[in-house]
């Protein structure tokens, strides 16, 4: 069987937030080193990885693997029925049908139990090699979504240039044109507003601003969003979950013809 | 703003 309790059930809250306009249904893989998801948007531009490692959580156990596919819709509308301080237990039967979802409140005076029926979904999975990359951008996560948000109200893709101390995201829309450059900044006194630019090699990459303003919705989950970026390749944007694990997206550029 | 590409350009299925 799978038994997983999560003390900060909120984790889990906003998690199937910040990816539940992206990716429609999922498989959610269980081994015994932790819980994770690989899928695809629809049109195949983007993807999501998550994962949440087994000693993240405060109880796991998972006898063999299983792989539970859910309607993100579906399991969204169960975990919005948790409070923000409930504990959050995931329990199924080997091959069983449903995924059942225990919410303890913190003085446990309530528990409520909601099954959520699993569905066999096809899903391809790609091999995503743990590459170096050119060019990694650490910002505050509320930061990097003012800025994708800013810029769609002028054009619908941006350019991202990481040179040795900043980071420049220009768009260009029929109103005008809009740039915004956020310099290296490693203020020991305020960690949490700290830029840092690790840079093997000037890149520049475009990319549709409505992906990365999809990926922002995982902004409460994290200080920091951490954009990696290589000549040619998809952007990782990743934001990392304190003890837990992290939640990751790619997006393919857009290329000149 | 260029042409989209999809991710199976750039990662292989496993």
């Amino acid at each position: 069987m799978f038994e997983a309790r999560l003390a900060q059930g909120a984790l889990l809250k906003k998690v199937v937030e910040a990816i539940k306009d992206l990716i429609e249904d999922a498989n959610f893989d269980c081994n015994s080193s932790g819980f994770s998801l690989q899928a695809m948007d629809s049109s195949h531009v983007s993807l999501v990885a998550l994962s949440l490692r087994a000693d993240g959580f405060e109880h796991y156990r998972c006898d063999r693997n299983v792989s539970m596919g859910m309607k993100l819709a579906s399991l969204s509308k169960i975990l919005k029925c948790a409070n923000g301080d409930d504990a959050i237990t995931m329990k199924s039967e080997d091959n069983g049908d449903t995924i059942t979802f225990m919410f303890e409140s913190p003085e446990q005076e309530r528990l409520s139990e909601f099954d959520l029926k699993l569905m066999d979904i096809d899903s391809e999975h790609l091999g995503i090699p743990d590459n170096e990359y050119d060019a990694t951008v650490k910002l505050p996560a509320a930061e990097f979504q003012r800025i994708v948000k800013d810029l769609s109200t002028i054009g619908d893709t941006v350019e991202i240039s990481v040179t040795k101390d900043a980071v420049k995201f220009g768009t260009t829309g029929d109103i005008g044109n809009a740039n915004i450059m956020c310099r290296q900044n490693k203020a020991a006194d305020k960690p949490d507003e700290s830029t840092e630019i690790d840079i093997n090699e000037a890149v520049s990459l475009t990319f549709a601003l409505r992906y990365l303003n999809s990926f922002a919705k995982a902004t409460p989950l994290s200080t920091h969003a951490v954009l990696k970026l290589s000549k040619e390749l998809p952007i990782l944007v990743e934001y990392h979950i304190p003890e837990v694990g992290r939640l990751a997206f790619y997006l393919a550029p857009k290329i000149e013809d | 703003g260029g042409r989209q590409v999809g991710m199976t350009a750039f990662y292989a299925a496993t």
